[in-house]
């Protein structure tokens, strides 16, 4: 039997509004420590890795490990019924065919009750062990969505250069080009708009537009966000959870 | 112009 009490629902609608877009259906992988995801896009361009650790509930228990194959377009039309400020309940028995979601309102005496069908998914797991990094820039998750928004109106491709003491993020296109340059930038007062760039290697990498403004869809899960990056690799783009993160690799564009 | 890499470059299959 799995039962996951969040504090709040809306930690579980920015979770599945960061990865509807990029995946339509994935499986829960629930253990005694907390809830994992690996998802893939169709493309096999951006992979999804999401950590709750147990430590993120209210309230925990998972006597087996289960695998749940959830619809996220239907979960996330669910969860949309409940309030932000709502407890929510996620639980299924441990050969279950459907996940019961439970909202409480912590003002009204109002409890909502829905099952959501599970699905059989049969997806491809792919092996990402852990990774040499050159380059770590870590910066506020909104500027960083700002950054690729506005470079998308340019071009298909985002480049991001990196050198000793700051982060160049570039655009080339057919109506002209864009430069947007980030330095380290300690702010002792608002820590969360701190800048930090840490490098071993310069970095040169360029990323598909499209695929940036899937990621960005997690801003509202973290103030910050960091971006590691390997020269001729896939960029991590991680987003900190209360206890545990939601990741996403990116595969890089080449020089045809 | 730039080409589109996929992850399956990069990682293999569990």
């Amino acid at each position: 039997m799995l039962e996951g009490k969040f504090e709040e629902a809306s930690l579980l609608k920015k979770i599945v509004e960061a990865m509807k877009d990029c995946v339509s259906s994935c499986n829960f992988n629930c253990t005694e420590n907390g809830i994992s995801v690996q998802a893939v896009d169709n493309s096999r361009v951006l992979l999804i890795s999401l950590l709750i650790e147990k430590d993120t509930f209210e309230e925990y228990r998972c006597d087996r490990n289960i695998t749940l194959g959830v619809g996220l377009g239907s979960l996330s039309k669910i969860i949309g019924n409940g309030a932000n400020s709502d407890y929510l309940t996620i639980s299924a028995d441990d050969d279950a065919d459907k996940l019961n979601i439970i909202f409480e309102d912590k003002v009204k005496d109002k409890i909502s009750e829905y099952n959501l069908k599970l699905l059989d998914i049969d997806a491809d797991l792919l092996d990402v062990g852990p990774m040499d990094t050159d380059a770590t820039i870590t910066l506020p998750s909104a500027d960083f969505a700002k950054i690729c928004k506005d470079m998308k109106v340019l071009s298909e491709s985002l480049q991001i250069i990196v050198t000793k003491d700051s982060a160049l993020f570039q655009s080339v296109g057919d109506i002209g080009t864009g430069n947007i340059v980030i330095r380290p930038k300690t702010d002792i007062d608002h820590p969360e708009e701190s800048v930090t760039i840490s490098l071993d290697k310069p970095i040169d990498l360029s990323f598909g537009s499209k695929y940036l403004s899937d990621i960005i869809k997690a801003t509202s899960l973290s103030q910050k966000v960091t971006i590691k990056l390997t020269d001729q690799s896939p960029g991590v783009f991680e987003y900190k959870l209360p206890s545990g993160y939601l990741r996403f690799y990116l595969a890089p564009k080449f020089d045809e | 112009k730039k080409a589109q890499s996929t992850l399956l470059s990069f990682f293999g299959k569990k």
